[in-house]
């Protein structure tokens, strides 16, 4: 931003535009912007480029606080593994990304298993089999069109036969508006409950940063429906800033957790507010 | 809606003899937060509002139109010519059967380019032609069975050499295999990539050079917010794009990167992707899509 000075009309047209095209809300760029004037009021000297960057941090920190960076299997208390399904719509980066969890559980020592959940797409399966393969997990999976909640319910079972630690679950992409899917992953979530009582133990949304504001619409009627836990952004190796993840944050109790930032397994980067902070601000 | 809100700004302004920079300032207000909110992007929304301006100060309020309604109509009217094609500088997606046609398609990761392939060979299959699917993706775990799965269930011949062999020989291999076996049309299928990798989009560049396509394609996904013209400008300007297939239409995305994309390529949106199954491809229509970026 080429700003320097005061936080006159000027320097707030071009927040408001860096904001703006970064896919914030106008919404949260209001709001955004208030807090701002709010910081920078009484200050009376000139603010360096630095000091604007501090103050949008500063006005920013608190929609940030809701982050909860990173990925955390923690033993069940029943011995059981940690199960974690993980969601969202079509072709935003879920199998991916849960090839790159696996890659983190599976380098940590710990028995992984993956569980080909969608049973509808071409191929999925398949495609999950390679990772599973690659990262060296176990691997489960059911005929083409098989019930998606009756082959969980036979995983979790054979997960706790062979021990082991963490289970993903991945299903397939689904938009929101088409009720009948949505009652599929909710009965997902209700047969592997019966299956595992405490479990799914997370259920992570994935969303891709290109996504505008219909990402907001994905997130009331994802965390609706089943329990999320928490949110994944996927593909901020692009251009895109993932900016609406402020107004989601802002909106709704769901912390922030990873972020993918490639095609490959090691691409997962825990969640780090100042690197996306700077990164909006531009 | 935006209709309503006209409505309720312009009930204060009865009376009035025609559309003013001040009486319509408002109603511009609300058109930048509607296309804001529907994704299109934020240069093309200052532009689309100062077009509209220009237009509508000035006009004289219609005897017995309401001001709002016509301020309304110039707003559709001007969204729907901003995406409408150019009949002089567009090129036509056609295909002719029997002649050799090579429809290449592109865009970013998980956009719907494979679903899009299976489509639009269907498509063209009721047009006459005896579409190929070529497996460029070599990257994706299981694309190219992908492909094949889904040339499978429409009965589509598949053409791949695995992903060891480099995509520049698999379509020179592709275009020597429809010609022995009387396939008229080549649908490439290309990895997701990005717009900035500078390698991959070199791999795009020699796949076109090495087939001149006859169509390009850039699959887009209908709910990209404001980075659509950043990945569809540099497609554009560094491939070559004629025409869009917006996907996902189906869910409740506003999809204003339908305006942002046509603005900024100047290339015509000719299909929309409204479901995950073969059929479920429509031609574009810029009312309808207009309709619903205005909310
Ligand atoms: N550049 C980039 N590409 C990604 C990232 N995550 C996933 N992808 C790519 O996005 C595309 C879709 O990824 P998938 O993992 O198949 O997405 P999905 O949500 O499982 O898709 P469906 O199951 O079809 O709904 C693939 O080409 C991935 O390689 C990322 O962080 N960066
Ligand atoms: N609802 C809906 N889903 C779609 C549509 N088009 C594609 N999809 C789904 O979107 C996901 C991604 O589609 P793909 O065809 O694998 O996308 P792609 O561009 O080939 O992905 P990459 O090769 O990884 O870049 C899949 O789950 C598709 O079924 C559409 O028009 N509507
Ligand atoms: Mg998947
Ligand atoms: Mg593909």
């Amino acid at each position: 931003l080429g700003i320097s000075g005061k936080l006159d009309e000027e320097t707030i047209e071009e927040l408001e535009a860096a904001l703006l095209q970064g896919d914030v809300s106008a919404e949260t760029t209001q709001k955004i912007i208030a807090r701002m004037k709010a910081v920078v009021k009484g200050r009376d000297k000139d603010l360096t480029p630095e000091d604007l960057l501090d103050v949008f941090k500063e006005s920013v920190r608190e929609i940030l606080a809701n982050s909860a960076p990173g990925f955390e299997p923690v033993p069940p208390p029943d011995g059981g593994p940690y199960v974690v399904m993980v969601v969202g719509v079509n072709g935003a980066g879920k199998t991916t990304t849960i090839a790159k969890m696996a890659k983190r559980c599976t380098d940590a020592g710990l028995r992984t298993m993956l569980v080909a959940g969608d049973t509808f797409r071409a191929a999925a399966v398949e495609q999950l089999e390679v990772w599973a393969t690659r990262t060296g997990a176990d691997f489960v999976r059911a005929p083409h069109g098989s019930d998606a909640a009756a082959l969980c319910y036979d995983a979790l079972a054979k997960a706790r036969q062979r021990g082991s630690q963490v289970v993903f679950i991945d299903t397939a992409g689904r938009l929101h508006t088409k009720s009948t899917l949505m009652d599929e992953l909710a009965k997902i979530e209700r047969v592997i409950a019966k299956q595992l009582p405490g479990a799914p133990h997370e259920t992570l949304l994935v969303l891709d940063a290109t996504t505008g504001q219909n990402a907001l619409q994905q997130v009331k009627t994802f965390s609706a429906c089943v329990r999320v836990t928490g949110l994944i952004l996927t593909k901020l190796d692009g251009t895109a800033k993932g900016g609406i993840l402020l107004s989601i944050l802002d909106q709704y109790r769901i912390p922030i957790t990873l972020i993918g930032v490639g095609e490959s397994a090691a691409d997962l980067r825990d969640f780090d507010p100042d690197q996306f902070a700077m990164a909006l601000f531009g | 809606t935006l209709g309503d809100k006209f409505e309720g700004i312009f009930r204060k302004l009865r009376g009035q003899k025609s559309l003013s920079e001040d009486n319509i300032k408002e109603a511009m207000r609300e058109v930048r937060m509607a296309l804001l909110e529907a994704d299109v992007n934020y240069l093309i929304v200052k532009e689309f509002v100062s077009r509209v301006r220009e237009t509508a100060v000035g006009q004289e309020i219609v005897k017995g139109v309401d001001p709002a309604q016509q301020l309304f109509y110039i707003v559709h009217k001007e969204l729907v010519r901003m995406m409408e094609g150019e009949a002089e500088t567009d090129k036509p997606f056609a295909v002719q059967p029997a002649k050799e046609n090579n429809i290449m398609l592109l865009g970013l990761q998980g956009a719907g380019k494979t679903t899009f392939c299976g489509k639009l060979a269907r498509w063209i299959e009721k047009e006459g032609c005896k579409p190929l699917l070529v497996a460029c993706d070599v990257y994706r775990p299981a694309a190219i069975e992908q492909l094949k799965q889904v040339g499978g269930g429409l009965g589509i011949p598949v053409f791949e050499m695995g992903t060891e062999t480099p995509p520049l020989k698999i379509v020179q291999e592709a275009r020597k295999w429809a010609r022995e076996n009387h396939r008229d049309t080549l649908l490439i299928d290309t990895a997701g990539r990005l717009h900035i990798d500078e390698v991959k989009m070199e791999e795009l560049q020699g796949i076109r050079d090495t087939i001149k396509p006859d169509y390009v394609f850039l699959v887009a996904d209908a709910m990209t917010g404001q980075d659509a013209v950043n990945s569809a400008k540099s497609f554009n300007d560094e491939i070559g794009i004629d025409g869009v297939c917006l996907t996902k239409l189906d869910g409740d995305a506003r999809g204003g990167a339908a305006l942002s994309i046509k603005a900024v390529t100047g290339k015509p949106v000719v299909f929309v992707g409204v479901g995950e199954k073969p059929d479920d491809l429509e031609r574009f229509h810029p009312d309808r899509v207009a309709q619903r970026i205005l909310g």
